[in-house]
């Protein structure tokens, strides 16, 4: 993947 | 969830409770920039407007809610509080040289055209630049107080384990997300300086000074 809708990251 | 993300976390959080401590028991925010704090804020506050519409994890919602509580409660001590401390003559930084261009750059350069993503992308835009009021205002007085320096200390390694976290996930997951990492690298790179000098003055137990 080359981002991540959800944003889990802080 | 890897152990790089998690202690990057955890520096975070640990950055953001030394500041508001540093400024508690004090009961002073001298050497602090109001200015970068006010962007920390807004930085929370355009990044975690997700916790609205989308529920990841308790753990992701929890401390979402802790750094924008934080942050806020940050600027209510420097602002309200303990204003008369605050140190506004060297925190001269202007914020819309960095505001504007990051906005610009946030609609230009970005996932996907959609408000919250705009917003996301806005966040971590500005996270990456937001410490320069700081660091701008530690230049002017020459030097930093140790607790204030502890916590550049815990910031600055915060987005530097992130990028661990990143390798670990590019090889392990197949993740990579090019602007948190090109914005976290640059983020990360703007406290080399500061390393430097925390690691040779702090760590052999002298006050962070500035060479002459």
């Amino acid at each position: 993947a080359t981002y991540d809708p959800n944003h889990d990251e802080l | 969830m890897n152990v790089f993300r998690l202690t990057g976390d955890i520096a975070h959080l640990l950055a953001i409770i030394l500041l508001l401590m540093k400024i508690w028991k004090t009961r002073s925010c001298a050497g602090v920039s109001g200015k970068s704090q006010m962007m920390f804020a807004l930085v929370f506050t355009t990044r975690y407007l997700d916790l609205i519409t989308n529920f990841i994890s308790l753990y992701n919602t929890t401390m979402k809610m802790i750094f924008i509580a934080s942050s806020y409660g940050t600027l209510y001590l420097m602002f309200l509080k303990f204003r008369a401390t605050y140190d506004s003559n060297h925190d001269t930084f202007r914020m819309e040289f960095l505001v504007v261009p990051v906005a610009g750059l946030s609609f230009l350069v970005n996932h996907d055209f959609s408000p919250l993503e705009i917003l996301w992308t806005f966040s971590i835009y500005l996270e990456s630049v937001a410490i320069l009021p700081q660091l701008f205002m530690i230049s002017k007085t020459g030097e930093a107080e140790t607790i204030t320096s502890h916590y550049l200390f815990a910031l600055g390694s915060y987005r530097a384990l992130y990028i661990l976290n990143w390798v670990y996930r590019f090889y392990f997951e197949g993740f990579f997300d090019l602007i948190a990492v090109v914005a976290g690298c640059v983020q990360t790179v703007l406290y080399c300086d500061f390393f430097y000098l925390y690691i040779t003055k702090v760590w052999k137990g002298k006050k962070l000074t500035l060479p002459a």
